[in-house]
């Protein structure tokens, strides 16, 4: 199983954009995944057509105990195709009361994710973090074995990405295996001289990491807003290239098969 | 003495950069103001010129006392021109541990910051909060006057408003004086149908709340890498129009003098 966690505690970089990016180059392999929507927002939850669910992350994270998160998914509302739809574990409103309650146990709060992991049977794992770095990022931080930081080019975003990435170290020096950082995924890149600049800084700031660019194309808040795969909308203009950028970044970061 | 806090869960529409904005028109006008910054990230602070502070926000709510606030501020790295150039008490690294140590208190945290605020000079504070409903943004708003809503129009923002809101009337029904909604800003309107769409979607679920929106103008991106009020780069194409729709804004959420 592979699991990458898609993190970044600036808001509005485009975590839930990227997660449900590789969901659908997964889908268009037909490859089962299992999307774990960690946000109280629940935007990969409703993107992925799943409204108003009745139990998931949270409970997952409550449960304590191997399995749950199997127990707990449901079928994503995408399209079926001859293929795989991915599974969900949705977000619900309770998530947000969930980060307060698990700092109240001193024995287990940050590995509550990774334990009820175990068992899914999904051969690869995405995990949607909120804008922030405390206990539910953390707990996609320790279950996952990779890492992916979604940024865009702008001098805030940019000013962040050392903060995630010394977070990340932490955890990584914490864990039985160590948790490798599958790359910077630079997102929203426009044709301003303003973006280019950014890029180029984040580059040379994090050399090797940062990988191939997601552009900035609107088929890809469509396909937000219609709760539909992007790969599912490729023959409209802009739809083709963006799904390219997401099969791009799927190649590096879970492997072409 | 009016303060202003500006919320939203939703990563990215554009907080910083409207409370920044509403500290531009006041530097405009020479009318004295403090920023709060409450997010870690701390994109208030350096987007007001304030490199690695000693100390601010977070020693203000372990504090609990009046008059902490005033203590704290520091001047701002903008122009003095000859007018009031912000104060602001900056976001530090530690102000993310801040969070789960206040919930530890079961008298006290939710009004840390109101009780620091008590003394401040400045007519208008403005205080910036993170992407999230935890106890740094539940601190503002009870230390705020009035609240306004910063989103951006596109689907996954526009589900949010609902849910500030909703948290809003419940932090209002709490304090003895009730908080007032200023209004909710739609920020970053391109051009597009898209964008046309979400934000006539907000006017006819939010109807009279919706105020003027601003608009998607590079000159703000600029403003905030360059720290540096959007008033100060006016001269040049995109900044006087940024400017004009931060005026409008100001004027409606502060009040024209
Ligand atoms: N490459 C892109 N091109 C065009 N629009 C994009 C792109 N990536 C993201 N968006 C849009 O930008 C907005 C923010 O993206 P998204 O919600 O995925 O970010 P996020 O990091 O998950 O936000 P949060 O911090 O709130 O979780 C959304 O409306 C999304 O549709
Ligand atoms: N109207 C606008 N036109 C152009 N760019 C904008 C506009 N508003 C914000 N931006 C840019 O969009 C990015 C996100 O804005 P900003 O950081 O202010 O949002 P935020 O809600 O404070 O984010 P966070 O949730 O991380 O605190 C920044 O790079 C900013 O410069
Ligand atoms: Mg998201
Ligand atoms: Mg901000």
């Amino acid at each position: 199983m592979a699991a990458v966690a898609i993190v970044n505690q600036k808001g509005g970089v485009g975590k839930t954009t990227v997660a449900l990016g590789l969901a659908s180059a997964a889908w268009s392999r037909r490859r089962p995944s299992l999307v774990i929507d960690l946000d109280p927002q629940g935007n990969a939850t409703t993107g992925l057509g799943v409204w108003d669910p009745a139990a998931g992350a949270d409970e997952a994270l409550a449960a304590d105990r191997p399995g749950a998160v199997a127990e707990l998914s449901v079928l994503s509302g995408w399209p079926d195709g001859d293929g795989n739809p991915p599974r969900v574990v949705p977000a619900t409103d309770a998530l947000t009361a969930r980060e307060s309650q698990l700092l109240a146990d001193p024995i287990g709060a940050q590995d509550r994710l990774r334990i009820a992991l175990s068992g899914a049977g999904e051969p690869l794992v995405i995990i949607d973090c909120p804008p922030s770095l405390g206990l539910l990022t953390v707990n996609g931080l320790f279950a996952a074995d990779r890492v992916l930081v979604v940024t865009e080019p702008g001098a805030w975003a940019s000013d962040g990405v050392g903060r995630i990435l010394a977070a990340i170290e932490r955890i990584s020096a914490r864990r039985p295996q160590a948790l490798s950082v599958a790359g910077v995924v630079v997102n929203r890149l426009g044709r301003t001289r303003d973006a280019r600049y950014w890029y180029e800084q984040l580059r040379s700031d994090h050399g090797e990491l940062v990988l191939p660019p997601v552009r900035l194309r609107t088929a890809l808040a469509e396909a937000a807003a219609r709760s539909a795969p992007i790969h599912s909308l490729a023959p409209r203009s802009g739809a083709a290239e963006a799904a390219e950028d997401l099969d791009r970044i799927y190649d590096l970061v879970v492997g072409p098969e």
